[in-house]
């Protein structure tokens, strides 16, 4: 008598979940812009078996936008996924997968994220900031004016700018646009970028040394400007893409 | 001589009657949301 059929596997069986995270190292880590994202939800899994202990996985993934920027060395388990009401961007991912001998690999993957919609967050959060767009004039000049004042006050290396990664406004009670962005560190003191600041570039990729900002920018009733920068540090590349790369390619859904 | 019962009167009699409690179990898939669902 034929062997019945495997049981179909469960979304939130080990085997499916061990994938899942198989896959959202692999995408995250072929990801040139904007932040990683982690599994909120494994919303289907096929199994096709090839031959002894050799199956096709097809898998589809929810995820959720965490606040790790992509260049960000911090473990996936450790970034904050950004909440509803910080209008949160959500991934849609299809993932085919090969299982042979137990080892678990990815063949090709397509996703597409897409912030929640402005109404949603309306409808929970009437006073909550929205995502803007991230060559709306406001985010832009804010960008701007965050750099040139930490540049201004640091004692560190002068940092350019990689890619802004998100830009919020709100406009009640008080008029404040938000801003996060990736830089670099450059082979120039801050001093000497007064100087010519043509002459300063971005460390080469064996020294490389990328960080991220926050800036806020309250412009009713006062012009306040807050901004923070933080430095990773030198990081070894560890997928098979250099880091800078990744950040300076056009943005690639697909892999495979 | 064999009788055949109607098939109405098969399916009662062979239904496995379930126990008091029994909750089937979840589907398979979609599984749990982790953080919240937009």
């Amino acid at each position: 008598v034929p062997a019945a059929p495997p049981a179909p596997l469960g979304c939130d069986d080990p085997e499916s979940e061990a994938a899942a995270e198989v896959a959202v190292n692999y995408i995250n880590g072929r990801s040139h812009h904007g932040y990683k994202f982690t599994v909120n939800r494994i919303k289907d899994v096929h199994v096709v078996p090839q031959g002894p202990k050799n199956n096709l996985m097809f898998m589809e993934l929810d995820l959720l936008e965490t606040k790790c920027h992509i260049l960000s060395p911090t473990p996936l388990a450790n970034c904050t996924v950004r909440s509803f009401a910080e209008h949160a961007v959500e991934g849609d991912c299809d993932v085919k997968m090969q299982k042979v001998d137990g080892t678990i690999s990815v063949l090709a993957s397509k996703c597409h994220s897409n912030a929640d919609s402005s109404e949603d967050i309306r409808k929970v959060c009437p006073g909550c900031p929205l995502l803007a767009k991230l060559n709306d004039t406001e985010v832009l000049e804010t960008v701007s004016a965050a750099l040139n004042d930490f540049n201004s006050k640091t004692t560190g290396p002068y940092l350019r700018l990689l890619e802004i990664g998100r830009g919020q406004i709100q406009y009640h009670p008080a008029h404040i646009v938000a801003v996060e962005f990736a830089v670099g560190a450059t082979n120039c003191s801050a001093e000497e970028a007064k100087v010519n600041v043509e002459a300063c570039q971005l460390l080469p990729e064996d020294q490389s040394n990328f960080g991220f900002c926050t800036g806020t920018v309250v412009k009713h009733p006062s012009q306040d400007l807050k901004v923070d920068c933080q430095l990773y540090g030198h990081q070894v590349p560890t997928s098979d893409i250099p880091l800078l790369s990744r950040v300076f390619q056009p943005t690639s859904q697909d892999t495979s | 001589s064999v009788t055949k019962r109607a098939v109405a009167e098969v399916a009662q009699h062979d239904k496995v009657p379930r126990p008091v409690g029994f909750v089937p179990p979840p589907p398979p898939c979609p599984g749990k949301i982790r953080h919240f669902d937009i």
